[in-house]
């Protein structure tokens, strides 16, 4: 089983449609895949046809108590081998509950070992900010992805990004491999370019092959509640989406 | 002199490029301005020139030290009657520092106070997250602009975006008038027209009248530094925004 965690402190970038698009591929070609939404607001979870303000098992739930079976939260989605252990708004209480207390960071990746026969993919969608929700997901996942707007403002949030990542690495013993990912690129403005220009420049290594261009479609699939892929296989971002995973999987064996 | 705040605890939905827009079309239209950068993520800040992780006077000194001179924090930008009181990142520890004290909500009115015979608008980008910053903007204001994405989980976003509100005006004697702004309409996807159609059936007094539609150029400008208006006042962004203004002004007498 491998764990991908998405996470970007600055909002809006588009780290909920990574996630799911993501996870619709690999559900499409086959791959068990479990979705977990760590974010209070909830947006995987209201996409998957659920809501977070009334769910009852969530995310929180295994938080408050970790010997709660994982199985009996984790929900189905509409969609073939793909599940989605969801959040509520809940889980906002959890950074005062638990911040203060050490050891907090490994309650998901305690969890997330009970479940390794069961998926071969898990994708965590972060919140947009650093706290234990973050950290969790950061301690538990094999390869981090960090979406980023090919827009000047995003730029200065990803070098934020980078400094609280290389803090969190600090403190775990193995560094997290990561991907930075150019999102929603508009190949007719300056802006753009200039900006993958700049990411490209200033993190040759890091800086994922796939683009993933602006794409009104994406737009429908979250209204829709489906992901882009099965909505529309055929549409330009799924195409990026596609390669994307296929550098990943190129780059992490299936374990 | 008014002061009209522009928050929403969704990122991403265009809360910066409404405060830089329409900050524009007033100094544009001869208005003494002044936008106020209460984000620790600086956007404002960075968008007219400064380094909100170097710079030395803003926001935070003023919480820091109350009596500090607020005419020594405000800086010049390149634009004729356009000012800034900058952001700084250390802004993002006074939560923690003032959180748990009473009385911390009024600290921006007061400061305005003192500066209320220089500026006939004052215009504050919030933060995305609800703390001691937003509340301080919210308790200062006149109006509020609430920026909403068109898109399904965006609209999640607002219930819960109002819902603070009300909590929030329970502890003000006065209400606060708000408006509800669509922004990044795209008039060629259904879920843009559906979302705009929710709004208008679900909040039909406050949601303006204005709709901005997603236009390209907000990016160049943002890379450019510039308010769009400045830019390129004949945008189809910049249309929508003069609409607003005009409402804005209708129903708001400079005082
Ligand atoms: N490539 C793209 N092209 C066009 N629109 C996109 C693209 N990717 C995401 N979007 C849209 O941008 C908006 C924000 O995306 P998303 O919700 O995935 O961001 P996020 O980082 O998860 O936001 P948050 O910080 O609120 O969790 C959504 O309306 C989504 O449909
Ligand atoms: N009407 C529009 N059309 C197209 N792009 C837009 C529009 N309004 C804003 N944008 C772009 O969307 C991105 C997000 O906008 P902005 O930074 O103003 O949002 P925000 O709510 O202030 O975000 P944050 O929560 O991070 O402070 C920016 O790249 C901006 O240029
Ligand atoms: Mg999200
Ligand atoms: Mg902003």
């Amino acid at each position: 089983m491998k764990v991908w965690a998405v996470a970007n402190q600055k909002g809006g970038v588009g780290k909920t449609t990574t996630t799911i698009t993501l996870a619709g591929l690999l559900s499409l070609r086959g791959y068990r895949t479990l979705m977990i939404d760590m974010d209070p607001h909830g947006s995987l979870t209201s996409y998957s046809g659920y809501d977070p303000d009334t769910i009852e098992d969530s995310v929180y739930s295994l938080f408050q108590n970790p010997d709660v079976m994982i199985a009996s939260v984790i929900k189905r989605t509409k969609f073939d081998q793909l599940f989605l252990l969801p959040s509520s708004t809940a889980i906002a209480t959890l950074d005062r509950q638990l911040g203060a207390q050490g050891g907090m960071g490994l309650i998901l990746s305690h969890m997330l070992k009970r479940v390794s026969s069961r998926f071969d993919y898990v994708l965590i969608d972060c919140p947009p900010m650093l706290g234990v929700l973050m950290v969790n997901a950061l301690a538990a996942c094999d390869h981090l992805i960090i979406p980023v707007q090919t827009e000047f403002l995003a730029l200065k949030g990803l070098e934020r990004m980078m400094h609280t990542l290389k803090m969190i690495m600090r403190s775990r013993n193995i560094p997290v491999p990561y991907s930075i990912l150019p999102t929603m690129f508009d190949r007719r403005t300056r802006a753009s370019q200039q900006s993958l220009q700049f990411l490209q420049e200033r993190y040759p290594i890091e800086l994922s092959e796939a683009i993933i261009p602006v794409d009104t479609q994406f737009r429908e699939a979250s209204r829709a509640g489906m992901p882009l892929p099965i909505m529309a296989p055929d549409a330009r971002g799924v195409g990026a989406y596609a390669s994307l995973l296929d550098s990943l999987l190129g780059q992490a064996p299936t374990g």
